[in-house]
């Protein structure tokens, strides 16, 4: 199918939470999203990949605020959970392709890839859906970012961020 | 805002890779992706996970007949990248809970993965966006997991695959 990118979104002021060493095994991703449920967070993105040593490494995203109650509370499971250890960071952006078709073309995502790496953006995260590719980078690095991924798309530049950006 | 979950989606036959150890600077998945596009290979999930090493492990999952098409082209690929290694298996399959406003909500998630670890099903990857949390899991679990999921969300369990599955 035809792949159409409708525009780019962007997020700013995100927080970013990664759980090192997480036990390989069935339970351990439910174990922490119960916690982060109880402790009633507004979680964004979740990503994990699988590794081959029987852990794995879990990021999520979440709203800046949230960060510190989210640090505080898994500082406690994380030990808990035999996970080897948890990193906080503020400064961190989400920008997303959102099309149709998404899924079937690694021609978006290597146009979305590659411009950001010719403007020297660095990629932390990236999840995708059939309707969307998401990467969370700097938010130092988000115009840049966005100006080069409006031109990769053929898009219109974005306005300049008024005050209600 | 109130979540619903419309359904579960199961997506059988996919296969996965991982690459370790890629560079974490700009470009790098840029590289990847462009080889990926070039070779004309259709990719589905795309995950990477940031790490504190100065090297992130990036995943992707594609129809199980075009496995050995990019293990080929990506063998060539990844000394050239500086990368670790690649992992390829087949013997994987995609869950989706597919639902509106699952962005604010860990208790989906949560949902998801509790059941999951209480039936005994591992999680590979995962990967959100604001209407879907998609696992991937070994495929041999797939109706294990399809049936405690359908039950953890009040859903009408599946048919029995039947031999159109
Ligand atoms: C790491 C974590 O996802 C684990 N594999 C689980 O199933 O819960
Ligand atoms: C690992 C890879 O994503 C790298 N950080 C990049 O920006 O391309």
């Amino acid at each position: 199918e035809d792949v159409v990118v409708r525009g780019v979104s962007l997020e700013r002021n995100q927080a970013k939470i990664t759980i090192c060493g997480v036990p390989d095994r069935p339970g351990s991703a439910g174990a922490i999203f119960a916690a982060i449920a109880a402790a009633n967070l507004s979680v964004d993105m979740i990503v994990q990949n699988a590794s081959g040593t029987g852990t794995a490494d879990l990021s999520f995203t979440l709203q800046k605020d949230d960060l510190v109650p989210a640090e505080i509370m898994l500082t406690r499971l994380v030990p808990k959970l035999g996970a080897a250890a948890m990193t906080a960071t503020t400064g961190v952006a989400k920008l997303s392709v959102v099309g149709i078709g998404m899924r079937s073309h690694a021609g978006v995502a290597s146009r979305l890839f590659e411009c950001l790496g010719a403007a020297g953006v660095n990629i932390q995260l990236i999840s995708t859906s059939e309707i969307k590719i998401a990467v969370v980078i700097d938010e130092t690095e988000l115009d840049r970012a966005a100006q080069a991924t409006h031109a990769a798309f053929g898009l219109a530049q974005p306005r300049p961020p008024s005050n209600t950006a």
